[in-house]
């Protein structure tokens, strides 16, 4: 999972 | 995840549900902007690009999907069904969406956090999604008198947009390299949009009135 990295959320 | 987060998510989610059913119960989308659904539609086309190239989680994943097909299947149900589409007032609905999206790509070319095409067009649908409500906000203003399920619509992507502010505020505080200003600037830049709407739909709850907005 990328961490720290704002991509993970919708 | 942080409860901010999902809770966000599950409000955002229960927004689309929400406009859903009602326009596939009522078969009616009296209230409803199209030109902010189709923002909405081209927001989630330009920010999942990487659903199929970066895999982050199951969840992820399943969101994305589930936000990219009612955002369309939406817009389709305006445009094209038989009977909602006769519901559709396009002479009020004349926010000239278009305006918004070249300002958008323009400032997405300008601001971003990397000059490429998958991060441009990620910046583009954050920049956009903060004014896609506008629309949506206008036709509130000019239809007055606002049904139930439009305002509860609003409602719920208002809150949505809040709980990311605090899903954000925790992750700052509890992960050392979380620092994604253009993300926290385009947000908060939407939630304000909220905020004279929000004022008037609890002033109408609380005076158990129904919800107008000033001309």
């Amino acid at each position: 999972v990328l961490t720290g990295d704002s991509k993970d959320e919708l | 995840m942080n409860i901010f987060r999902l809770a966000g998510d599950m409000t955002h989610l229960a927004s689309v549900l929400v406009l859903l059913l009602k326009i596939h119960t009522i078969k009616s989308c009296a209230g409803i902007s199209l030109k902010t659904q189709e923002l909405y539609a081209l927001v989630f086309a330009t920010r999942y690009l990487d659903l199929f190239t970066d895999y982050i989680s199951l969840y992820n994943t399943l969101m994305k999907l589930i936000f990219l097909v009612s955002s369309f299947s939406i817009v389709w149900y305006i445009r094209h069904h038989k009977i909602v589409r006769r519901s559709y007032d396009k002479d009020q609905d004349t926010f000239r969406h278009y305006f918004l999206v070249l300002p958008c790509f323009l400032l997405a070319l300008v601001i971003n956090e990397k000059f490429t095409v998958k991060e441009i067009m990620w910046t583009f649908s954050l920049y956009l999604e903060a004014v896609a409500i506008l629309p949506q906000l206008v036709l509130l203003q000019r239809t007055r008198n606002i049904d139930n399920l439009t305002g509860q619509y609003v409602f719920l992507l208002g809150a949505y947009r809040s709980l990311y502010i605090l899903n954000w505020i925790y992750r700052y505080f509890t992960e050392p390299h979380y620092v994604h200003w253009i993300t926290w600037i385009s947000g908060l830049v939407q939630t304000l949009l909220y905020a004279d709407f929000f004022y008037y739909y609890f002033q109408s709850w609380k005076n158990n009135v129904k919800l107008e907005l000033p001309a």
